[in-house]
């Protein structure tokens, strides 16, 4: 494993980290998108099912049970938590989890590696990580006051999709073969639509203000 | 395998 993947697999803990953090701590949940997490369920989900039949090292499985319960530890509390729930902004997550995942699902059965039932599952699963944040944003965007925490949260995310891409290119130097088409494209796509939220960050960071996104 | 190259990332 190289420094780039670790680095990406330790944002993207991090971040999750900071949300259960916000949720567990402050017992809020404002800003965050009940979409957002519900569609990383579905991700991980759908993506992990070989997690007893394949076994690649004690590290991915360990971080594949630490990405599967926390999101689903997520999506618990902002659903059923008495006091967490409270804060959910639901008038502005209004986000239809079906103009993602439907097309997702189309695109999977076209375009994959290999026709069978694990792997169309495993390439909808890249499509729908690609987008999941979507509803993530436009929440920012319709609320602007954002939060540090809910900032921050989206700002490691950022960054793992960010190192991925450093370790992909790594890996297509390093490693004879390395070719991977539907991961390289669904993550660079991921990676793009972060570019106008780190604009605002980046500005906000350099000015010492709070982060606030134009309407 | 072949299959599994691809998906020793998370």
């Amino acid at each position: 494993m190289n420094i780039f993947r670790l680095a990406g697999d330790m944002t993207h803990l991090a971040s999750v980290l900071v949300l259960l953090l916000k949720i567990h701590t402050i017992k809020s949940c404002a800003g965050v998108s009940l979409k957002t997490q519900e569609l990383y369920a579905l991700v991980f989900a759908c993506r992990y099912l070989d997690i007893f039949t394949n076994f690649v090292s004690l590290y991915n499985t360990v971080m594949k049970l630490i990405f599967l319960g926390s999101s689903f530890s997520i999506v618990w509390y902002m659903r059923y938590h008495k006091v967490v729930r409270r804060s959910y902004d639901k008038d502005q997550d209004t986000f239809r989890h079906y103009f993602l995942v439907l097309p997702c699902l189309v695109l999977a059965l076209l375009i994959n590696e290999k026709f069978t039932f694990k792997e169309v599952m495993w390439t909808f699963s890249l499509y729908l990580e690609a987008v999941a944040i979507l509803p993530q944003l436009v929440l920012l965007q319709r609320t602007r006051n954002i939060d540090n925490l809910t900032g921050q949260y989206v700002f490691l995310l950022g960054a793992y999709r960010g190192l991925y891409i450093l370790n992909w290119i790594y890996r297509y130097f390093t490693e004879p073969h390395f070719v991977h088409w539907i991961t390289w494209i669904s993550g660079l796509v991921q990676t793009l639509l972060y570019a106008d939220f780190f604009y605002y960050y980046y500005q906000s960071w350099k000015n010492n203000q709070k982060l606030h996104l134009p309407a | 395998t072949e299959q599994s190259e691809g998906h020793d990332e998370l």
